[in-house]
């Protein structure tokens, strides 16, 4: 464990508390793209399967719970929560994931660690969160106006895969026989997906302003 | 003996 990762980890934590927050404190999901939510709880348990099978820690077991239950919540909410789901954009939020899970799952048979079922589930894993955040981003095109908690999200959830990457970087200056490159591709291509967002993020936080992202 | 690569990360 280095900073980098447990910092990126805490960012990840810090992005679903706001989105817990956001949902819990206003009753409303207006801005969050159920389709990301639903990636990233497909993401989750792809990714941990082997919660029961392999001991990490206590710290590695805690969190995976709790990523795999927030996510699962968080599904459960916007889907079935009757105050909650009136405030779907459901008409906006209207990015076909499935091509995403499908396309990511015939690149995980393709390139992955080993032709294993635990290690082609894990690439699947690494490739869907790397575009899972596509329709979220659509969204907040598509919606124009950001609310703050919704914009703070966002910005945690691209933030903790760019620390993770300086943990490969620090891990493979430190580690003999670090090799993470499947896990690090996939890392720079979700992080520069952000790129843009990061972008207006730093406008409206210097100006101050209200976050837009142009339409 | 290969070490299995452990996916120590979240």
């Amino acid at each position: 464990m280095n900073v980098f990762r447990l910092t990126g980890d805490m960012t990840h934590l810090a992005s679903i508390l706001v989105l817990l927050l956001k949902i819990y404190a206003t009753k409303s999901c207006s801005g969050i793209s159920l389709k990301t939510q639903e990636l990233y709880a497909l993401v989750f348990l792809a990714r941990y399967l082997n919660l029961f099978t392999d001991f990490i820690s206590v710290y590695n077991t805690v969190m995976k719970l709790v990523f795999i239950g927030s996510s699962l919540a968080i599904v459960w909410c916007m889907r079935m929560h009757k105050m909650v789901k009136r405030s779907y954009d459901q008409e906006l939020d209207t990015f076909r994931h499935y091509f995403l899970i499908a396309g990511c799952f015939l690149l995980a048979l393709l390139v992955n660690e080993k032709f294993m079922f635990p290690e082609v589930l894990w690439a699947f894993s690494i490739y869907l969160e790397a575009v899972s955040t596509i329709p979220q981003l659509v969204l907040l095109q598509r919606s124009g106006n950001v609310d703050n908690l919704t914009g703070q999200y966002v910005f945690l959830l691209g933030a903790y895969r760019a620390l993770y990457i300086l943990n490969w970087i620090y891990r493979y200056f430190t580690e003999p026989h670090f090799s993470r490159w499947i896990a690090c591709v996939a890392g720079l291509v979700q992080t520069a997906l952000y790129a843009d967002f990061f972008y207006y993020y730093f406008l409206s936080w210097k100006n101050n302003a209200k976050l837009q992202l142009p339409s | 003996l290969l070490e299995r690569e452990h996916h120590d990360e979240l």
